[in-house]
């Protein structure tokens, strides 16, 4: 959330073999983004690490309202951060998990 | 739970709730 605003967790991890992920994403920093935005609800949502993207799922929840489009960008990239360490700690476990 | 909303979007579901408390507190 440092730069974003915006902190995104993992809410449930399925074992390793799965590549279906729970994702929490809420306003850490509403200074820091641009749009109206809801503040203090989090917005967990599932993401496969093979298929989804986070610009997919960015663009899905300014569809939805949850973000204004001048902020897609910002949740755009805070799921890929976190997604990226989630696949940087799968990756350090050893094989079969 | 009365607070959690869940929403569907191209064929993703959004499960809104309250940010926990404790969450709130750390930033």
């Amino acid at each position: 959330a440092e730069d974003t605003g915006l902190r995104v967790e993992l809410a449930e991890e399925g074992d390793c073999s799965n590549s279906s992920l729970a994702l929490r994403l809420w306003v850490e920093d509403p200074k820091k983004l641009k749009g109206k935005h809801k503040d203090n609800e989090a917005i967990e949502f599932s993401f496969n690490l093979e298929t989804d993207t986070p610009e997919e799922v960015a663009y899905e929840m300014v569809k939805s309202g949850f973000f204004h489009e001048s902020d897609s960008k910002a949740v755009a990239k805070s799921i890929r951060d976190r997604v990226n360490l989630i696949k940087k700690a799968r990756d350090k476990k050893p094989a079969g998990c | 739970s009365s607070l959690t909303q869940v929403v569907h979007s191209a064929g993703r579901r959004f499960i809104v709730s309250p940010v926990p408390e404790s969450r709130l507190r750390e930033s």
